[in-house]
């Protein structure tokens, strides 16, 4: 049967998301673990300002957090 | 609640605002009806007053606009983000532009009620930034309420005060 796209899709929608409102930066020049350390704490950053459970992982509550209409003002200071 | 930066404001509590174009969504009078009133949520309990114009530049300018809409902020086709507004300060600062691709409403379920949406945004306008409190109206999340019946949450309220003070007229 086809391959899902939909894991690819949401990897690409939560990077999406933390740079728009959790200020999460391109990665420059460092080990891939900083950059995996970074998106980790912006997912803990956000987990902990809708009151979710901090993990600094995706699982599927943060997810539908994130899908949830909003406003488009960053939830973070840049 | 919280503010943008070292508790950025407008240096005037007497702004003025247009509305520089209409959504399909709605009649330009339910439009009109729903600006109003979502600026007033915030004049009842500050000392600031709203004053529509009709040409020039407001202080906080309307629009509604779809994908790249003339700012370094695209929107992102229905659902998502539904609308953002700029911190007080001068030319964008104050602007509120909303996602043409969504079907706001005047006081349907079916869609995001402009209302709600904009009172929100206003906050924004007026330099709160998002609040964690789930129930707040600055909660980065939109959620319905009646807003035959809406009361600005206490929240927003010690937050908008806190910039400018309460409303000496009630």
């Amino acid at each position: 049967g086809p391959i899902s796209r939909q894991p690819e899709e949401d990897d690409a929608f939560v990077e999406s998301y933390l740079k728009k409102f959790y200020n999460l930066t391109e990665q420059t020049g460092t080990a891939s673990h900083g950059r995996f350390s970074q998106l980790s704490l912006k997912i803990a950053e956000m987990q902990k300002f809708f009151g979710l459970t901090v993990t600094g992982t995706m699982d599927s509550e943060t997810l539908n957090v994130m899908k949830k209409p909003r406003c488009g003002v960053p939830d973070v200071a840049q | 609640y919280s503010t943008f930066g070292e508790g950025l404001k407008w240096k005037t509590n007497e702004l003025t605002y247009r509305i520089e174009n209409y959504t399909p969504d709605m009649t330009a009078a339910e439009v009109d009806d729903s600006i109003e009133k979502a600026l007033q949520v915030w004049a009842r309990v500050t000392p600031l007053r709203f004053t529509r114009i009709y040409s020039g530049t407001a202080d906080i300018m309307i629009s509604f606009g779809a994908g790249s809409h003339g700012d370094f902020y695209p929107f992102d086709g229905p659902d998502g983000t539904l609308a953002h507004a700029f911190a007080p300060s001068a030319g964008i600062g104050g602007d509120a532009h909303f996602d043409e691709d969504e079907n706001f409403t005047f006081r349907s379920t079916n869609g995001y009620v402009l209302f709600l949406v904009a009172a929100h945004e206003f906050g924004h306008s007026l330099g709160l930034s998002h609040s964690s409190d789930p129930g707040a109206l600055m909660y980065p999340m939109y959620s319905y309420r009646d807003p035959n019946s809406f009361v600005l949450p206490k929240d927003d309220v010690n937050g908008i005060q806190s910039l400018y003070g309460s409303n000496t007229n009630v």
